[in-house]
Formats: structure tokens, C-alpha cells, sequence
């Protein structure tokens, strides 16, 4: 694992809370906002489930501490998306908050459903970049959340241990964290690729 | 998913790619000395994400990109070779995240709001 220059987080009261909102105007209008909203859901709790953050969903997007909205080409903060394929996401380190999707992907919430060879698990690239919000950089484990490329129709949701004990080394252990749990869930990334 | 070395899995991946990295295909075992028209777009590939720090590039596979390229091979956990073979260049065509792989720099120029 490894950090930004400077090992960047947020700091909060404990336990620290931060707030999150999808963009109303930057969305992307094939995917059904429950299903994102549900993928969105599923990625913070895993990464809440590893440390001592909760996330929540913010009741307006503009007081949300994590923003987050699917955006074409050049978007105004100086690093413009690419189109199909290239450049997925990116997001912005503590605590900035910013984290953006490129709306020219074919994104997927479930490869059963589309068959696009081109097509993204945005699940996968959600818990990627969340990691990048909470302060990690790329990781050089090519299992590991946090390694930088993604192939198209591959799912990787599930932290390993790389992941864990990076974040952890930022926020310390959630409680009711096991490393033993880690295990069994990790065999998933695998089974889909491989689908 | 992209796992294998061969050049077949090149042309599977490039199946499904846009234009955007595709073209770096042809600079498949390039190495220290090399000249092709359009090295100077790979090495801004590298400079985007953190391997070259210039900007000003030739199309010349020269000792800075040989590091460069090497450092990135390290960073990605692909044999380390100092050339670019096919393991190299489906990395550099897989699709992935926007933010830098150099630690050094500071995500995006992130600034608290």
C-alpha cells in the first residue's frame, strides 16, 4: 500500500462520520439511481467495516464531505476524461472530497445483464476510488483494490489484506474487524474474472 | 481479463479498446536506442502518471524512459525488463484509474474547500 506526500486523511471527532451525495445532475441516465445508489451503499460499508469511519448518505449534495457525479471530457478540474476505456475515474485525496467517473464508460452493475465487452464494473472502480478519498495511493499488489487498472468485465470488490492494512495504518482498526475474515470473501474477485 | 504474455492477448484487448492507448501496441519490444514515431506519446503516458518528470519528449527510447520504464514495471509488479514487452504494453493499455502512481505527488492537487 502506499500514501499521498504528506499521508493526508480526515481528521474528525471520533468516531468519525462523513457524509456523501451523488451528483442529481451528473448521473448517468441508463443506470437505475436505486442500483447506484446500492452499489455506492455496498462500497463505503466495506471500507466502513475494516476502520472507525461511518459513512452516510448527506442530505443535500452541496454539504456532502464526498461528491460524487459521472462527467465527459474536460470537467473543469484539470484533468479531463478520455472516452471509452483509457481513464475510468479519478478522485481527489483528503479532504477533498471530489470524486468523478468517466460518463463515456459503459458502466455495469451487473455483467449477467450487459454484455459489452467493454464494459466496466463500477462497483469495482467505486471501492477503487473510494480508497484514493480516504488517503490511499496505488498499490503495487496486483490483487489488492488499490492497484491502479481495472480490465473490462472484471469485478474486484473485495479488500485484501494490502487494502486493509494500508487504511488501517491511516484511521487504525474498526472493532469488529477480523483479518480472518478477509479470507473467504477474497475468492470472489477471482471466481468473476474468471467468468 | 488480461493475464497472459502472448500477443494474442494484445489483440483481445485491443478489441475492446478505444483509440486512447491502443496505438502503443506497436511499440511492442521496443528498447534502449529505439526510435518510433510517437515514442514522445508514451513518454507523456509515463509523465501523466508520475514516471517522467519532463515534458518535453523525442520519440528516442533513451536511458530516462529506460528508468522511467523499469520504475513502472516495479510499481505494477510486471517483470522487470527495461524493454517493452507484452506483459508492459497490456499494462499500459489496460483501462485504470486517473490518479498518479507516484506517491510523491499529491492526488489532483487536492486542496481542503
Amino acid at each position: 500500500f502506499a500514501f499521498f506526500n504528506g499521508k493526508p486523511r480526515w481528521v474528525r471527532q471520533n468516531p468519525v462520520t462523513l457524509s456523501y451525495a451523488l451528483s442529481p445532475n451528473n448521473m448517468i441516465s441508463y443506470l437505475s439511481s436505486s442500483d447506484v445508489q446500492d452499489i455506492f451503499r455496498r462500497a463505503f460499508s466495506r471500507w466502513s467495516a475494516v476502520i472507525p469511519v461511518n459513512f452516510t448518505e448527506a442530505e443535500t449534495y452541496e454539504s456532502a464531505d464526498i461528491k460524487i457525479g459521472f462527467y465527459r471530457g474536460d470537467h473543469g478540474d484539470g484533468e479531463p476524461f478520455d472516452g471509452v476505456l483509457g481513464v475510468l475515474a479519478h478522485a481527489f485525496s483528503p479532504e477533498n472530497g471530489r470524486f468523478h467517473l468517466d460518463a463515456a464508460e459503459s458502466w455495469a452493475v451487473d455483467f449477467k445483464k450487459d454484455k459489452s465487452k467493454a464494459a466496466v464494473d463500477l462497483e469495482s472502480v467505486a471501492t477503487h476510488e473510494i480508497g484514493h478519498v480516504l488517503g490511499l495511493a496505488h498499490s503495487s499488489v496486483k490483487e489488492a483494490v488499490m492497484y491502479p487498472s481495472l480490465s473490462p468485465r472484471t469485478k474486484k470488490v473485495d479488500l485484501r489484506i494490502d487494502d486493509v492494512e494500508g487504511v488501517q495504518a491511516l484511521y487504525g482498526s474498526n472493532p469488529n474487524f477480523k483479518f480472518s475474515s478477509l479470507q473467504s470473501e477474497n475468492s470472489y474477485n477471482h471466481a468473476v474474472a474468471l467468468d | 481479463r488480461i493475464l497472459s504474455n502472448s500477443v494474442t492477448v494484445l489483440t483481445a484487448a485491443s478489441d475492446v479498446h478505444n483509440a486512447t492507448w491502443h496505438d502503443f501496441e506497436r511499440f511492442l519490444d521496443a528498447g534502449r536506442g529505439s526510435q518510433v514515431s510517437g515514442m514522445s506519446e508514451l513518454k507523456n503516458y509515463f509523465h501523466r502518471f508520475g514516471y517522467l518528470p519532463n515534458s518535453n519528449f523525442t520519440d528516442i527510447f533513451d536511458t530516462d524512459f529506460e528508468s522511467a520504464l523499469t520504475l513502472y514495471q516495479s510499481k505494477l509488479s510486471l517483470p522487470v525488463t527495461g524493454r517493452l514487452d507484452s506483459d508492459t504494453i497490456s499494462a499500459i493499455i489496460s483501462p485504470r484509474c486517473g490518479v498518479s502512481d507516484s506517491s510523491q505527488r499529491t492526488a489532483l492537487h487536492a486542496t481542503r474547500r
